[in-house]
């Protein structure tokens, strides 16, 4: 899966996941990546994000307007919000929920379950920056 | 006038550095670079955070390396399937695509779905047909597949049927 969230000069934001599913998926299996609020989703007051994992996790937790949710109502930083939402009803919802955001002040949110997460940012003339490891 | 960002992923695994090898790994940051700066292009000069995720992902659709459009994951019957969404904060329109298995980029169908469809998701056949109308690019279906996608299918049939066995 691959996916991008932005903030341009105007103040609006944007996200966008596409993927080719999961391999030995079942013909037919749609994940979270087409399911607006699930695996992608965005609104200039708030946030915007893409996902990418476990879809049917990702589906059952809503991770998408779940950050939102953390966000709008409870006020809370992008960062905390992706981790915070990845992780409701753990008990309950098993799978990785990896994730991506962008909040409506151009913070960053990048929370990831698995061993490693191929990202990258880059904040107006900064540097950019590409990762995969932790370290 | 905001400072504008933008932040992209080309998935996430449970592997360590060496299953992915040295020369892999230079490729994925390759990969990642050059769509991230095909998206921060487009916000410097000025361009919307709509079209510079949809073309940050369409670069990375068009990269083997990435599971998204060429070098996309295989079905257990050994077909490509691809799913796609987009959306817009200011407007809060979207689109989305599922069960695609021809057009070259699903996030150009989902783009297409949003600006130019009254309804949010289609899906399969009917996407095709959709996308067909509006002269989106095809690709014959191999153009999609890669030994790479096709090794990863073959080695988690074979874990399967061990875990049968036990």
């Amino acid at each position: 899966t691959v996916g991008a969230v932005a903030l341009d000069k105007n103040g609006n934001l944007a996200a966008a996941t596409s993927t080719g599913g999961l391999v030995n998926q079942h013909n037919g299996r749609v994940g979270d990546t087409p399911i607006i609020g699930a695996g992608t989703y965005a609104n200039n007051e708030v946030c915007a994000i893409s996902c990418t994992g476990e879809g049917e996790g990702i589906m059952r937790a809503v991770v998408g307007h779940e950050v939102y949710a953390l966000v709008k109502y409870l006020k809370m930083p992008i960062q905390e919000a992706c981790q915070q939402a990845a992780n409701v009803y753990k008990d309950k919802i098993e799978g990785d929920k990896n994730l991506i955001a962008l909040d409506s002040q151009g913070t960053i949110g990048i929370y990831y379950e698995t061993d490693l997460m191929f990202r990258a940012f880059k904040k107006g003339q900064q540097p950019h920056t590409v990762a995969i490891w932790e370290d | 006038m905001k400072d504008f960002v933008i932040v992209i992923h080309g998935g996430a695994e449970n592997k360590t550095r060496r299953d992915i090898g040295s020369d892999l790994e230079a490729a994925y940051r390759r990969g990642l670079e050059e769509a991230l700066l095909v998206g921060w292009e487009i916000l410097n000069s000025g361009g919307a955070a709509i079209d510079a995720v949809e073309a940050a992902v369409r670069t990375m659709e068009n990269n083997y390396i990435f599971n998204a459009g060429k070098g996309g994951a295989y079905t257990e019957k050994y077909k490509n399937e691809f799913d796609a969404s987009i959306m817009c904060g200011q407007t809060l329109k979207a689109g989305a695509v599922a069960g695609v298995q021809r057009v070259k980029n699903p996030i150009n169908l989902a783009k297409t779905i949003l600006d130019k469809s009254k309804h949010v998701l289609l899906t399969g056949e009917g996407a095709e047909e959709f996308a067909l109308e509006h002269h989106l690019e095809f690709k014959p279906i191999e153009y999609f597949r890669t030994k790479k996608q096709l090794d990863e299918l073959e080695k988690t049939k074979e874990e399967e049927k061990v875990k049968e066995f036990d």
